[in-house]
């Protein structure tokens, strides 16, 4: 049942710089 | 310290002169065997300098990711008689529940006049089983 992305993501991380 | 493992690196970026590879570490973080140490290599083939170079990571949220600062943020030129430069950054993932791991980046650079945004997925990651034993 691959009906599209089914995922919740995270938001995007960078190192702490 | 971080012991490189024998697993292949993955080549997840390959454009405009720059390339970036994922490189897996043999061990994980001292009690915690559901992490997965990546060092990140970022070199540069572009006959002038690379600056302004970020890496970013997103995981799924039954995942977490942290990234470690990075050796620097620019590359020089590359120049065929030098060894090569390469910026270097520590990412830590962490898998709990031991599922196959997915990974979106953001990659953003300077190359002469143009400035690069690009991004993708990677999934080729090793089992989440082995983590600690690569």
């Amino acid at each position: 049942s691959q009906s599209g992305d089914a995922t919740t993501w995270n938001s995007f991380q960078s190192s702490d710089t | 310290s971080i012991r490189p493992s024998s697993l292949l690196p993955v080549t997840i970026f390959d454009k405009h002169s720059l390339r970036v590879l994922f490189h897996f570490a043999r061990d994980s973080p001292p009690s915690r065997p559901d992490v997965l140490v990546v060092i990140i290599s970022m070199l540069s083939s572009a006959p002038t300098p690379v600056i302004n170079i970020r890496f970013q990571a997103a995981v799924p949220k039954t995942m977490k990711v942290k990234l470690q600062p990075p050796s620097g943020t620019e590359l020089p030129a590359f120049n065929p008689i030098l060894p090569p430069a390469a910026v270097t950054q520590v990412l830590l993932l962490a898998n709990p529940h031991k599922e196959k791991v997915r990974l979106k980046y953001k990659l953003t650079f300077d190359l002469g006049e143009e400035s690069y945004d690009e991004s993708g997925d990677v999934e080729q990651f090793p089992p989440p089983e082995n983590w600690g034993n690569l």
